[in-house]
């Protein structure tokens, strides 16, 4: 239902947020508990992203491919200032990547907005 | 099975005369399998520009035309989309310093050149002229005034006694066309070169009763750039082809997408317009 | 319902989006038309506000009553410079005001986005 | 029957230093019979803020409490919320050219002259020193600079090297002490002058080597802050009482809409803590 529907997404935003919190943590404070959970929280969202692919109308889905897409895209950049802080380079080497990371994530954001809206559309 | 998505992100994303590159673009998109989505920044700038095309090279996108409001400050984005495999085009404004495949839209010098012309056939060797732009540090706008500047320069006694910028917006074009006619009291035309700059150099002229005192070139043919040409408010005004920009841009990059190789200039035509031939 | 309330707020938010764009038609064209509309948009809006705001919990009721305030101020700032265009009053004497106009209908767009959340928050 | 709204504006929205203004700002409205919106920029700039002013002007709150980021262009819309009849002060920085009501915070230029009474107690009245902000341009940050400069030229020899700002971001604050420890080879000790820089110049200096070699003195208590005293990377900080600025500011609002007359400087006051008493 869309209700189901809204609620998914809105858990959705809750782990990219969440996400977003302990990569920063792990950049800050080398928090290794942080680590697991910006982890888990990457599978959580993107399991119930593929929940609702698989439940939406067309165009709600070709937000979801525009969500999907960009949520791997920061992943990507997160991943790589994780790498850079494991093997102890210093902050200004990432810093650009650590800064697109942030940007990536206010994408990602728009994109949930969106489709919220879209599946208010009804 | 979703069809490929080409991001169009235009100059001010309500400035109408992107609906029309819409259009177009749509056109082609429809003809070819693919979708639109229309983007812009709510105020003309570099940093919002730039911004779009990051979002649409963290969506994957597959292609991207756009709009360039500064072009130093797109170099590095345009690069990074390019070389990650994503075709990006300019349109209606270029970066030719950056690696982006092909630009498609006017010749904004030359049709700087075409405006000039006309306003020395309209007004004739001597004058003074005041500039609206669509934006001081925008490149097409430069473009067009510069292309404007050097030909009265080389060919007429004509003036530019001042210029003031819209930003490509209805009521600060009004406001921009009142401050110049209130700042310099001897100018005997306003040169419009974004397709606000017009109708909003129009309103003005007819709230300070100088109509048929003092004549204006604009750019475009919006319906109320018409509409003050038939009224004879509007002198006369350079025609792009926004529509043609848009169905061509989304042509070059489908055939991208299918392989073919696509790249260069692709200047699209201006004409001029007036009160004979409207 | 809640789906009924977020209903009648997307509903709220397209006739502020419409008050918006006959306000700027008007300034721009001196369009009678669009200022009849201006004015129905108001009412309108406001008498969903009033349902919204007798059929909502407590936390809901704050941001409703930010909301209607924030309206009614876009309705007082937008009447002015109705008022000195009817005047005949030159657009840069009341630019100004123009420009705020259009700041507060974004903060009305804020609190609209504001309470769908807190809808979605049950 | 909805309680009143009491506004209160950061400087920036996610400084863990404003969650202490927050509570103490919760607690009083709890006693009184209000309620709490925390708002603030997500970067520090004057236009952020003043936005956030104009937000809760137009949703006609009963107060406003509000930082300052750069006097100047806070004072016209302070001016129009007071005039209004809706009590506006400000906190931890001020605009006394304006018409706020009440100023409730340290007074910072006198707290850079305590930093600099403990900079010269812990290096001695030689040596070399770098200073982080939190912003270049933001009102209580420029103050605490110039009270310590003021007192340092006076009193000693010291000589600040450089000077980078963090825009009140601890990866940011970080980087600026790396680049003054990368740039001036002979620092001595760094200033931080907001709650953040402490934190970051402290992963600088340990990542650098330079535990031990160079001392910091930084300002607030937040955890972390005090973690860096105990192991000795942080020299020592000056407290301030973000609790109370929060508290009394509320308290004051709240008399003033219960008809008392409350206007004036409220001075909160600051202590040094070192390890010899963390
Ligand atoms: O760039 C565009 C320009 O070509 C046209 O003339 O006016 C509108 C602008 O956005
Ligand atoms: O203004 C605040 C300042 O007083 C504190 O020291 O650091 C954080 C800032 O936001």
């Amino acid at each position: 239902s869309m209700l189901n529907k809204l609620s998914i997404l809105k858990s959705v935003k809750m782990e990219l947020d969440e996400s977003l919190y302990n990569y920063e943590k792990y950049i800050r404070e080398n928090d290794y508990k942080s680590i697991e959970i910006y982890n888990s929280k990457y599978e959580d969202l993107m399991k119930k992203i593929n929940f609702l692919q698989a439940n939406s109308d067309i165009e709600s889905r070709y937000v979801l491919r525009d969500l999907k897409n960009c949520i791997e895209s920061y992943k990507k950049s997160a991943d790589y200032s994780i790498k850079l802080n494991d093997e102890k380079a210093s902050i200004d080497v990432y810093y650009i990547n650590y800064v697109e990371t942030k940007e990536i994530y206010e994408f990602c954001s728009s994109f949930i907005a969106k489709l919220n809206d879209s599946y208010l559309n009804y | 099975k979703l069809k490929p998505k080409i991001v169009l992100i235009s100059h001010v994303y309500t400035n109408p005369y992107w609906q029309y590159v819409k259009m177009g673009a749509e056109k082609a998109a429809k003809e070819r399998g693919a979708i639109i989505s229309y983007e812009g920044p709510n105020v003309a700038n570099a940093e919002e520009g730039v911004k779009l095309i990051n979002m649409a090279y963290a969506s994957k996108v597959s292609g991207i035309i756009t709009y360039v409001q500064e072009e130093e400050k797109y170099i590095k984005v345009i690069n990074k989309v390019v070389d990650a495999g994503i075709p990006l085009l300019t349109v209606d404004s270029d970066a030719e310093k950056s690696k982006r495949i092909a630009y498609i839209g006017t010749n904004n010098v030359q049709a700087g050149v075409e405006a000039a012309k006309e306003m020395i056939k309209r007004i004739g060797h001597n004058g003074n002229v005041g500039i609206i732009m669509g934006g001081k540090s925008v490149k097409n706008q430069i473009e067009r005034v510069n292309g404007f500047k050097e030909y009265i320069e080389k060919n007429s006694n004509i003036n530019v006694s001042d210029i003031e910028s819209s930003d490509s917006y209805l009521i600060e074009a009004e406001l921009a066309a009142k401050k110049i006619l209130t700042n310099n009291l001897k100018i005997d035309a306003l040169l419009c070169t974004s397709a606000l700059d017009g109708p909003g150099a129009a309103k003005a002229v007819m709230n300070m009763g100088l109509s048929g005192k003092v004549k204006i070139i604009s750019f475009d043919d919006l319906p109320e750039t018409l509409e003050y040409i038939e009224k004879g408010i509007i002198t006369s005004t350079v025609v792009q082809r926004p529509y043609n920009m848009g169905y061509n841009s989304v042509n070059i990059i489908m055939n991208i997408i299918e392989g073919k190789k696509e790249e260069g200039i692709y200047y699209t035509d201006v004409v001029i317009v007036g009160k004979e031939n409207v």
